[in-house]
């Protein structure tokens, strides 16, 4: 049995978005320690990496190692039915065919606590925002329903069944590496530059040097280049710019592959980038407290 | 132009 709510349901959500159109079937591996997902694109350039640690989940359960294979479009389209306020729980038997994805709206704890409250909340002096002025409210809330908890519950729980298949994915084992660079920067910032990039080529070039990191690409329009220097003393940590470097290097990517990455911009406000010569980029966004999301892309290397 | 590589170069299948 594998039981697992997230409260922030939104972040499942993102995590599909970001990597469907990378790759169409994967596996997500749950342990008792976390959910993973790895899977390389087709063309086996990319590889995208997923982790949610157990703690992250206000409710884990995983009795066993299970694998649940799944088709990503199809968990997408399941999963725009769930809101960006909901929880998500996902359940799945040890040797059944199907993921359960169960959406609750935020309102669901208040219905629990209408039950708790509910007798004893009636007429009595409760003061403002207390629990028992919730009651209330639930209460003329379900007056103008013309229900009772009941309907409210059925209303404001979803269930969806995903069939699951089996796939033999192929796991890529990736050694601890010391990157030589280590850049942080705001995501956003990032996914300007490759979307503004892509307009003047598909190759790009990244290069970190004592002056900053450079993103240049060369076309047949004309060339770009945007230099980023480090900012680590802004006011907001989500708008500081972190350069670690060992020794300068310069590596090209397509820029189409680092597109379809930066479909993970929403999950944070974050990425960082790990670079070493003539080894693949990794394109790190860290989700909060709960885990990450990463992208390994190989380089175009001249031969 | 440079050749984009996989990253089966870089990486061994488990």
């Amino acid at each position: 049995m594998f039981e697992a709510r997230l409260t922030s349901g939104k972040i499942l959500k993102q995590l599909i978005e970001a990597l469907k159109d990378l790759v169409q079937e994967a596996n997500i591996d749950c342990s008792d320690d976390e959910i993973s997902i790895q899977a390389m694109d087709n063309s086996h350039v990319s590889l995208v990496a997923v982790s949610l640690r157990s703690g992250g989940f206000d409710h884990f359960r995983c009795d066993r190692p299970l694998s649940l294979g799944f088709n990503a479009t199809n968990m997408g389209k399941i999963l725009k039915c769930a809101g960006n306020e909901d929880a998500i729980t996902l359940k799945a038997e040890d040797d059944g065919d199907s993921l359960s994805m169960v959406f609750e709206g935020p309102n669901q704890d208040r219905i629990a606590d209408f039950g708790e409250f509910a007798r004893g909340a009636r007429g009595s002096d409760s003061p403002p925002g207390s629990r028992r002025e919730k009651c209330w409210k639930i209460d003329f809330n379900f007056a103008t329903m013309r229900g009772v908890g009941v309907l409210v519950v059925i209303f404001d729980r979803k269930i969806y069944e995903l069939k699951l298949m089996d796939i033999d994915s192929e796991q890529l084992g990736i050694p601890d590496t010391d990157y030589k660079v280590t850049i942080q920067m705001p995501s956003g910032e990032f996914q300007r530059i490759i979307r503004d990039m892509q307009v003047l080529g598909d190759t790009l070039s990244i290069s970190c040097t004592k002056e900053g990191v450079k993103f240049g690409v060369q076309g047949d329009l004309g060339t770009g280049n945007v230099l980023i220097r480090q900012n680590a003393h802004a006011e907001k940590d989500e708008d500081r710019v972190m350069i670690e470097m060992e020794e300068p290097v310069e590596l090209t990517f397509a820029l189409r592959y680092l597109n379809f990455f930066t479909k993970a911009t929403n999950l944070g406000p974050t990425v960082i980038l790990n670079m070493s010569p003539d080894v693949p980029i990794v394109v790190e966004y860290p989700i909060g407290e709960t885990g990450h999301i990463k992208y390994y892309l190989a380089p175009k290397i001249d031969e | 132009d440079p050749r984009q590589f996989t990253l089966l170069k870089f990486y061994e299948l488990n």
